[in-house]
């Protein structure tokens, strides 16, 4: 899955 | 982005907006846990470390300035502007009975071991139970008016949005943020036994609410 690095989520 | 993270996001922005213009307007924080929201305004600020760093969107930037605004705004008036109605004697939730359990967590399970992984988690799980104090108070109080009831609904509603959120994304894109998941299945947990009391006597128009 995308990686739940990327913080796009506020 | 989808619909329900968009809902769940302006669901937070409209709790935010009514606790800070009732307190605004009513010149008076009465019954409202300042504890609550000065953990709310260090939740921000521990998650939006990257504001400066890495660019999202144009929302998503607007969006933080924005909750990074209201929430020290809304600190500011219960501290400091309208400090003599802030009812400090209700307010007594030990946050550090909070703080420590989440600061060691963070510690111990995180992404990855650097500053900034480790205050966003501080973040997530923080979050989780920054709303204790105040709920703590209004059972102390023995009611909430209704006002604060209708600032809880929207606040608990806005993370229930955002686990159909992540319940979407994942079956859409893949994507499954463990510790955001658990974090925000436990804080919505905790809002089960007031969204059941708000169904069931605030929208009935019992206007004051009192938790048992």
């Amino acid at each position: 899955g995308t990686d739940p690095n990327l913080k796009d989520e506020l | 982005m989808n619909i329900f993270r968009l809902a769940g996001d302006m669901s937070h922005l409209v709790a935010i907006l009514i606790l800070l213009l009732k307190i605004w307007r009513s010149r008076s924080c009465a019954g409202i846990s300042g504890k609550s929201q000065v953990l709310f305004a260090l939740v921000f600020t521990t998650r939006y470390l990257d504001l400066f760093t890495s660019f999202i969107s144009a929302y998503n930037t607007v969006m933080k300035v924005v909750f990074l605004a209201l929430s020290y705004a809304t600190v500011y008036l219960i501290y400091m502007r309208f400090r003599n109605s802030y009812d400090s004697e209700n307010d007594t939730f030990r946050v550090e009975f909070l703080l420590v359990p989440v600061i060691g967590l963070s510690f111990l399970e995180n992404y990855s071991f650097t500053p900034m992984e480790i205050l966003w988690t501080f973040s997530i799980f923080l979050e989780s139970v920054a709303i204790m104090p105040q709920l703590f108070m209004i059972t102390k109080t023995g009611e909430a008016e209704s006002i604060t009831n209708h600032y809880l609904f929207f606040l608990g509603l806005y993370r229930a949005l955002y686990i159909v959120n992540w319940v979407w994304r994942y079956h859409t894109e893949g994507f499954f943020d463990q510790i955001a998941v658990v974090s925000g299945v436990v804080q919505t947990i905790f809002y089960c036994d007031f969204f059941y009391l708000y169904v069931t006597r605030v929208l009935r128009g019992r206007g004051k609410m009192s938790l048992p």
